[in-house]
């Protein structure tokens, strides 16, 4: 942010910076910017994520600046501002995983794998959103009718990723072995198996557990 | 088959196999991995055990044994490639840690990322053989993720051309590191160097604990196992205590940092270079958390198809709880966000991979960067999966309580992911101090 608002080009996965500190010094006050958002748009919204780690990460670092000049002792200014920086790392976190999931569709090639893997996208972006509406509503990113609409599409797409469930988990690949889980069985033989499992605890090795006959049995026996 | 599952993938409108390639990386890729893990699973020595009712003592013994056998096993077959180590091992591990993951997954790549070409060869052959069994100190039992405070001490003499290490306090016990109490008969320990009468910072020391051999513990070495855990039943992450443990000079490891017989000192080129097998860690720790996500998601939807509860049309038979859409909303963010972390895991794999390969031809200009990503992303993934493996269980109602579903398992080794290799909370400082100073 430092470099990036000095005029310095910053590069990879921070680069929007770049564009956002430019942005800053544009005559247009931030109410006034058109919000461009389809919430229907993975790349749209890729461009929410990244207007909200900008504006975070700005705050962050705005925050910090007041604290260093109010204190003036730069390890109490950081401590006072670290709930602001974990939130501004997050948002940037968050902006690197809608974009690189976003950006694995292009590989794709089968339309079927195409849609239910774009629908998942939208899901993960969507769902982010409703998550987070204080952080797009504050950055301006996303109106309150938009906040409304992205939680009916969330509800929308439930509903589509439900036929497909099964078959989504089942790509994983995990081998019984490996899953080690009655309830998650690729056979789904659940109730058999786990009264199978039950009956193998220690606890069922005899009929009448010893410690009755330690315990229970003397206590009853003097009551 | 159960007839729910078996209409459930009938009527799905993709072919699954396709996004098992994508996940995998390609359709090679699958039939390679299957193969690696069909030789796992088709090996009656390595079948599975149930541990759940066993006590730790012989969890440990049970895991240790199969690690042994494993090492020969992957020998056997020829195994090299790390990934398909990962595979081999995962399928015979059942969600459980083992006592040598430290050694594979650290030791060893701290030695590959750290030694200088003779201390390689030296070194390498003996760690690939097993003849040294090692693991990675660096917590203390006073001092975490912030490693400028470690306390350890190496001193160097020059007289002897020697290393003297000591925990001068309680708090600089070496403390967690996995395999450490009972396995491990060496450790890179990280500790603070002396020479010329300067502390130059936090440097890797290769340090023998326990005697070839007898296997017993070395003069001036106190060390054990640090008692029962959250979860890692199968694992000894042990403590260890140095008293003026004199080690030779060439077992400090010396790629970047060096120290000349006479004490002098050579600076490495990046202060971050020390910590080059943590962010290697965390950029896996990615992937891993897609992996133990998915996993979860997979008991959880699975048993969600197969699960009938209540009444959701009055007069109507009891539906498949997936069919309500609060059951719905819990799983189905979650696995979408499994799938966008497997690609993420995917990205820092190949970044960790394409940095390091710049800075091993001597540019270090993308290291901040590799650094903080690595810090943020693991914080961000591993704190998300293990809530979402939480609600993954809870989503299975009162059986995801019960051990045979696994995810009590999943959870308890999938948590510690939040506090080892950097407590979250800090990594994601670390972040911010890239991004304000970016």
């Amino acid at each position: 942010y430092s470099q990036a608002s000095s005029g310095q080009r910053v590069a990879g996965m921070v680069s929007y910076l770049n564009d956002y500190s430019s942005r800053q010094i544009q005559p247009h006050p931030v109410a006034a910017r058109p919000t461009v958002v389809d919430i229907n748009d993975l790349s749209s919204l890729v461009e929410a994520y990244k207007l909200r780690a900008a504006r975070l990460v700005e705050a962050a670092a705005k925050n910090l600046q007041a604290e260093l000049q109010r204190r003036k002792n730069k390890d109490d200014a950081w401590n006072n501002t670290s709930v602001d920086l974990v939130r501004a790392s997050d948002a940037h976190c968050h902006y690197v995983v809608v974009k690189l999931f976003s950006a694995k569709l292009s590989e794709v090639t089968d339309t079927a794998v195409h849609s239910i893997l774009s629908t998942l996208a939208l899901m993960y972006a969507l769902h982010g959103i409703s998550k987070n509406t204080g952080d797009f509503l504050q950055a301006g990113v996303l109106t309150e009718p938009q906040i409304t609409q992205v939680n009916q599409r969330v509800k929308e797409l439930l509903a589509v990723i439900r036929p497909e469930a099964v078959a989504l988990v089942d790509a994983f690949d995990f081998k019984d072995q490996n899953l080690n889980s009655v309830l998650g069985r690729y056979d789904g033989n659940v109730y058999e198996t786990m009264f199978e499992w039950a009956k193998k605890s220690p606890l069922n090795k005899t009929q009448v557990h010893e410690s009755y006959y330690k315990y229970l049995k003397p206590l009853q026996s003097k009551l | 088959m159960n007839p729910d599952l078996q209409r459930e993938r009938e009527t799905a409108c993709f072919n699954p196999e396709l996004i098992t390639n994508l996940l995998d990386g390609s359709t090679e890729r699958t039939r390679r991995r299957r193969e690696v893990e069909a030789l796992a699973l088709n090996d009656p020595e390595l079948a599975h055990e149930d541990l759940n009712f066993l006590s730790r003592s012989e969890r440990y013994e049970v895991a240790l044994r199969k690690s042994a056998l494993l090492f020969q096993k992957l020998k056997e077959h020829g195994i090299s490639d790390p990934d398909e180590i990962y595979q081999f091992k995962r399928v015979c591990s059942y969600n459980k840690p083992e006592p040598l993951a430290l050694h594979y997954g650290m030791f060893t790549p701290t030695l590959r990322g750290q030694c200088s070409p003779t201390q390689l060869k030296k070194w390498l052959p003996l760690a690939s053989e097993l003849q040294m069994i090692g693991t990675y100190a660096q917590t203390e039992l006073g001092h975490g993720t912030h490693i400028r405070a470690l306390e350890t001490t190496a001193t160097y003499d020059p007289s002897t051309q020697e290393f003297v290490l000591n925990s001068p306090t309680v708090t600089s016990i070496k403390w967690w590191p996995g395999g450490l109490g009972k396995t491990s008969n060496h450790a890179i320990v990280l500790a603070q160097l002396y020479t010329q009468g300067q502390c130059r910072g936090l440097h890797a020391f290769i340090v023998p604990i326990r005697e070839l051999g007898t296997h017993k513990p070395l003069p001036g070495i106190e060390v054990g196992d640090i008692g029962p855990k959250f979860g890692y039943d199968e694992v000894d992450n042990g403590f260890l205590k140095m008293d003026n443990v004199r080690i030779p000079r060439d077992n400090m490891l010396m790629k970047f940092a060096q120290v000349e017989p006479d004490g002098t000192y050579v600076k490495p080129p990046s202060d971050k270079l020390t910590y080059g097998t943590m962010v290697f860690i965390r950029s896996m720790i990615v992937g891993d958390s897609a992996q133990m996500l998915s996993k979860a998601c997979t008991i959880a939807v699975r048993y969600s198809a197969v699960r009938h509860q209540s009444e959701l049309r009055i007069g109507e038979p009891e539906p498949q709880i997936l069919d309500y859409q609060t059951q719905q909303y819990k799983l189905f963010p979650l696995l979408a966000t499994a799938y966008a972390f497997h690609f993420v895991g995917q990205y820092m794999k190949q970044t960790y991979l394409r940095i390091t390969g710049d800075i091993n031809l001597g540019d270090f200009s993308e290291l901040p960067e590799l650094h903080a990503q690595s810090a943020g992303l693991k914080a961000f993934t591993t704190w998300i999966a293990t809530a979402g493996i939480e609600e993954c269980r809870m989503a299975c109602g009162g059986h995801g309580y019960s051990r045979s579903s696994g995810l009590p398992d999943i959870y308890v080794t999938f948590t510690p992911t939040c506090t080892y290799e950097g407590e979250n909370t800090v990594m994601m400082l670390q972040t911010a101090r890239f991004l304000v100073k970016s």
